[in-house]
Order: structure tokens, then sequence, then C-alpha cells
């Protein structure tokens, strides 16, 4: 067998518009821990007070649970998914097999984030890294990244900062995985949903 | 790796929304694979919060299963993204598996038949191998023998463009069909989207899975992704 011709994908399968849920901002950010000046931070917080928000999440079963996957875990059983209101993500390193400093780097993140949103006493923030193992994260880049995303007001709602996020949470991926849609419920209301992902290799996953 | 997040503007109860997100995972991102890799940190969040003005969501509500199943199609689709990214990948393959004794066995099928390399190669250089997806089901471990009759397994490719026969028999009633039209394989194989279907004939549970080929620009990519 030949190798077959390698297929561009971003056209095939990224969107160029899009509607959006309402009371959600994403910024973004390239902090130096990714080459090329390329993406590698993100945050996304909830802005609508209306009400306090609900969170749930599914994490790997893998026995060597990267320590930004128990701090969420952590986040989740203490607030029962109550008034979460931000995810961080960095992309780059993995923050796995990183022992106590790991999950003091993955504590560190949220802190930041949560200061920055005022939530100091409470925890409100969920926090995911992907990239390398078994390397600790660059927390000055990390914590620099966050501090600017706030204090240069970096965060949008439109097309391009959800896309820029979705950019900043890929490692080896082609193409950001984006997808939003309206849903009308019974009652007539419509809703959206908007899901981000990445992913293109170690890709098996049995979450729970 | 798997991250991701969902966020909707509904006010669903906090409860509730983990329950739609266990239900939507075990039948979208828990059903990819790319090369059968589990990693440290896969995960999948939700947010709801509530923007929307509407009587919040919870298990009673009217509108839970419309929501519920408007979420799990929602996750399917992005966990088919990551499974058409899939390093180097030239195919997308969804793997159908019918009319099994339980659900858990028609996933079990599903995914030893996604994870094996060597149907995964076969994808990529266009060989109707149904020996190796054979291999697959037969090694598959299952929860419950009643799953498998190897008397009743039906295996067949289904070609995605609409074009006819749009059902290539690979085997029929445990019989291979040792006179497979070649032709009709290749043309099949040649698209970049497959759908590979097994009929187990020994209840009425069905499972999907979503795979794609292995290339050899995967181990380019992955050859050197630390250093």
């Amino acid at each position: 067998n030949t190798t077959r011709k390698v297929i561009d994908k971003y056209p095939l399968y990224v969107p160029k518009s899009g509607t959006f849920p309402k009371g959600f901002q994403v910024g973004s950010i390239a902090s130096g821990v990714k080459k090329n000046n390329a993406l590698d931070l993100g945050i996304i917080i909830n802005t609508n007070k209306s009400r306090p928000s609900s969170a749930a999440a599914v994490f790997t079963t893998n026995k060597f649970k990267a320590a930004p996957v128990l701090t969420s875990k952590n986040v989740l059983d203490s607030t029962n998914g109550v008034a979460i209101n931000a995810i961080v993500v960095n992309s780059g390193c993995a923050n796995s097999v990183t022992g106590e400093l790991g999950m003091q780097d993955a504590k560190e993140m949220i802190d930041i984030v949560n200061e920055q949103l005022g939530d100091k006493t409470s925890p409100s923030t969920l926090v995911m890294s992907t990239g390398v193992i078994g390397q600790r994260l660059q927390m000055n880049k990390i914590s620099e990244g966050i501090k600017k995303i706030f204090q240069e007001n970096k965060f949008g709602s439109d097309f391009t900062s959800w896309l820029n996020i979705s950019k900043s949470i890929c490692t080896t991926d082609t193409f950001p995985k984006l997808v939003t849609s309206k849903f009308k419920l019974l009652n007539g209301k419509e809703y959206t949903l908007t899901g981000l992902a990445k992913g293109a290799g170690m890709i098996c996953p049995n979450m729970a | 790796t798997l991250l991701g997040f969902i966020v909707t503007d509904l006010p669903i109860e906090s409860k509730t929304l983990q329950k739609m997100l266990r239900h939507s995972t075990s039948r979208s991102f828990n059903c990819i694979s790319v090369d059968g890799d589990m990693s440290t940190n896969d995960t999948i969040c939700m947010i709801a919060n509530g923007a929307v003005d509407t009587p919040e969501i919870n298990e009673n509500s009217q509108e839970f299963k419309q929501v519920q199943d408007q979420v799990t199609e929602f996750a399917q689709r992005l966990a088919q993204l990551v499974v058409r990214d899939g390093e180097g990948s030239t195919k997308f393959v969804t793997v159908n598996v019918k009319n099994s004794y339980s659900f858990e066995d028609a996933k079990i099928i599903a995914e030893s038949i996604s994870n094996s390399m060597l149907v995964k190669t076969a994808l990529y250089g266009q060989d109707a191998n149904w020996g190796r997806i054979l291999c697959a089901i037969g090694y598959a471990k299952l929860n419950d023998l009643k799953s498998l009759n190897v008397d009743k397994i039906n295996v067949s490719f289904i070609a995605t463009d609409n074009s006819e026969p749009r059902e290539l028999k690979l085997i029929v009633n445990g019989v291979p069909q040792l006179n497979i039209d070649e032709e009709r394989a290749s043309e099949i194989l040649a698209l970049n989207d497959l759908e590979v279907l097994v009929n187990l004939g020994t209840g009425k549970e069905e499972a999907q899975f979503w795979t794609c080929d292995l290339s050899h620009e995967y181990v380019t990519i992955n050859g050197d992704y630390r250093s």
C-alpha cells in the first residue's frame, strides 16, 4: 500500500459562524508553554447571575489520574456541582504524574481564576490540562497568562473568541472541534448547546 | 487525551445534569477509539448557567428526556469530530453491532473491532479483510456467552454514499462469503466514511462505536511527541 494523500480536514469540519449560549464569555492566550506563539491557555466564565449555575463532569478511569483531574473532582465533590463559574484549560503540558507539586500547581491555577472572579471563599473553578505526561507546568507562564486574560479583558462571546478557545486546548489536533446548536423546549423556549473538544491520539476514553 | 466541555444556558439541577452527562457520555465519548489508549487526563465537563428564563429541569420534568436525548446527540457529534481528526486517519468508521443478547456485550464487541490494529490497518489499505473483523469479535471479553452464536453471526460493509447495492455481505449466518464482489468491496472501502455492520442475531440490543483507520502518519506524529 502506498501512503494516501493527507486530507486537509480544517475546512471540512470547522464552522465559519455560530450562535452561542447566553451568559458565557471565553478568553484565550499564547502563554508561551507551546512553541511558535500558539494559543495554549483558555478560560470560560459564566457571567449569568440570575441563578447559580450547575456543573457536572466525567473523568478518566485510568489509575494514574492527573492532578487537574483529581483537583476538579475535589471541587465538584465539595460544591455538589453548584455555582461553578469557570473552567481553566492549558495545553502543551498534562500536569500528569507530577505528584504533590502538580496538585499544588493545579490548585494555584484555580485559585488565581477564583481570585480574579472575586470568588475567594468558595471554589468555583474547574481545571483541565493536556499535553506531555511527567513534566511540571511552567507556572510562571501559566499564572501570568491567566492574569493577563483577565487584566487585558481578553474575553468575548463572539464566534472568533469561541474558535480561539477551542484552538487553545489543541495539541496534535489538525483542527479545533467546536459545535454549537440551538434547540427548542416543549414550552417553546429556545436554548443553546455549545461544545468544545480536543483529542486526536491516546483516544479510547472510558470516563465515569 | 480527550478534553471537552459542553455549556448551555438552560437551568438544570446539578444532580440531574450529572445523570444526563453520564448517560450521554456512555453513548458518545465512551464509544470512540482512535488508537485504543486511555489518557490520564480524559475529562468532559458540562455547565448549565440557567440564563434562559424557564423552570429548572430535573428528572421529573416533562423536558428531561427530550433534553437528555438532545445532549446525547450533541455529544455524539462532538465525539465523532475527535475520531475524524484521528492523527493521520483517512477514514471515519462506524461499527454497528445489532441484535445482541445484551447492550454491554454489543458495546464490548464494537469496541474490540474498533481497537483492533489489524482491522484498522486493513481499512487504511482498503482491504476487505473480514477475517480480522471476525477474529476481533471472537476474542472480545464478553459478559455472557449467549451474546455470540457462531452460526448466527452476519458481518457486512455498508456503503455510506447511497450507492447500490448498499450492503456487501462478508459473513452470512457464520459462513464466509468466498465469492465476495471485490470490485464492489473496493468501491465501498475507497469511501472516506465506512460502516461495518455486525448482526449477532442473539437478541434485540445494539451499540455503536466510532473508529478510524491507522495510517503511516500516526507513527510519524507519535514517534517523537515528547522529545
